[in-house]
């Protein structure tokens, strides 16, 4: 049986080639980990993550056409349309338990979620737009097992600890990619470096994490 | 379930953004399939903070940097999903699934994941067994209107290491398969389905999905998922 497969946290070894040990990644992004024991029987792996730009940012977001969507799908998706994509910091995601079919106390653990992790970061990083504006400006995505409600007072006790631990370097990017994966045999992160036309003389970067291995046949919009 | 964040300190007007994020995730995320169900959290965002180049003008819709843009984040996205199918629970394989010669995309699309959500194709693959037959059954019965000619339809593995295509069925034709090569062929990890749906000069309609085996391992971390 597999939880964070394989339990002790190893990578398999024909899966290691997929797990990159350095990278260059995107100016102004901060990511982080935390560990809240979202789902009890972890007891070892940090389960919270956050990815933050150090100032407000452009976002889009696609989600899920499945009819019951989750409560944090939902509730991101309404902070998208309140700032119209604009002036977002960032996102706080936890893997073990999905918030999934929970109802409307579903949806309040994911704004309270959602909430304190932005007002944290406003704290880190105070900007103009952000003294003027008390709505939340932070996404949030759950991950794991659908039908029960988020341990919300451990993971609200954790998101200081999480902000906290915000950094920029590979192993910051890893520890978070590591974080969202639930039966994931290995965290999947890449990141690349490019160029643009109008931009003569400056070089981009672009980074990226993502976790998946069951309930997979996604149709995104 | 799907989770992904993208970051980029490219600046890009939000606008753009949004159709940058929703075009690259139909060629991408949308044509991965592991077991065939949808969650209810899969959840895809896309950040641009303009860091790198602080002061410059955004990037918009329809400019040439919108169309470079484009082409680096499906290019990163689809090695992003391409990753999760190597990951799928109890997977021993990576499969691509690729139909030419349709009608039109939305078809090759509708056969290609037929194939690539099939049970028993997906177990064939997983036993190492070149069963076509079981290929061919679910381009049959995908939904729609998928205008199938069963007497121009042919279907070929070809192999990871770049070796010559194993032809199993050419124009509705069974081919007298080398059991011993296919073999050889499904040992590898990697491994494309090709299937060409009819005998047109041009190519209308094509479309590829990525998908993997079905073990019994799936089976293993599914039946106590919850508890």
């Amino acid at each position: 049986r597999r939880y964070s497969a394989p339990t002790d946290g190893a990578i398999p070894p024909n899966k290691a080639k997929y797990v990159p040990t350095e990278g260059t990644y995107p100016k102004g992004f901060v990511v982080g980990s935390a560990h809240a024991q979202v789902k009890a029987s972890n007891t070892k792996f940090d389960d919270l993550a956050l990815i933050a730009s150090e100032t407000p940012c452009s976002a889009a977001l696609v989600t899920t056409q499945n009819h019951f969507q989750a409560a944090p799908v939902s509730v991101s998706k309404k902070i998208m349309f309140q700032h119209q994509s604009k002036s977002i910091r960032g996102v706080v995601i936890n893997s073990g338990c999905a918030n999934a079919v929970t109802g409307k106390g579903g949806r309040e653990d994911a704004m309270r979620m959602a909430k304190l992790t932005h007002d944290l970061l406003n704290k880190r990083n105070p900007t103009e737009d952000d003294q003027d504006v008390s709505a939340i400006r932070t996404l949030v995505m759950s991950t794991g097992v659908i039908g029960q409600r988020l341990p919300i007072d451990r993971i609200e006790a954790k998101i200081p600890t999480l902000v906290e631990s915000l950094g920029n370097t590979h192993d910051h990017w890893l520890r978070s990619a590591r974080a969202i994966c639930t039966t994931d045999t290995f965290p999947k992160l890449l990141s690349r470096q490019f160029t643009l036309p109008s931009y003569p003389g400056i070089t981009f970067s672009i980074a990226g994490m993502t976790k998946g291995a069951g309930m997979i046949h996604p149709n995104m919009a | 379930t799907l989770l992904g964040v993208i970051c980029t300190d490219a600046p890009i007007q939000k606008t753009a953004l949004r159709t940058l994020l929703s075009t690259a995730t139909n060629s991408s995320f949308n044509r991965i399939t592991v077991d065939g169900d949808t969650s209810t959290n899969d959840s895809v965002a896309l950040f641009a903070n303009g860091m790198a180049a602080p002061g410059s003008d955004v990037l918009e819709k329809q400019s040439e940097d919108y169309k470079e843009m484009n082409k680096v984040l499906t290019s990163f996205m689809e090695d992003l999903a391409k990753l999760i199918v190597r990951d799928g629970e109890g997977a021993t394989k990576f499969v691509t699934v690729r139909v030419t010669k349709a009608d039109n995309h939305t078809a090759a699309h509708v056969v290609a994941n037929s194939i690539a959500t099939s049970a028993l194709v997906k177990t064939a693959l997983y036993g190492k067994d070149a069963n076509w037959g079981r290929i061919l059954c679910a381009i049959g019965y995908a939904p729609g209107n998928t205008c199938i000619r069963p007497n121009q339809t042919s279907v070929s593995f070809i192999p990871a290491d770049g070796s010559e295509e194993l032809k199993l069925l050419v124009n509705g034709e069974p081919q007298a398969v080398d059991e011993a090569r296919a073999a050889t062929i499904l040992e590898m990890e990697d491994l494309e389905i090709l299937v060409k749906l009819s005998n047109k000069e041009k190519d209308v309609g094509e479309a590829t999905v990525y998908t993997c085996d079905f073990s019994h391992e799936y089976v293993t971390i599914n039946g106590d998922y919850r508890t």
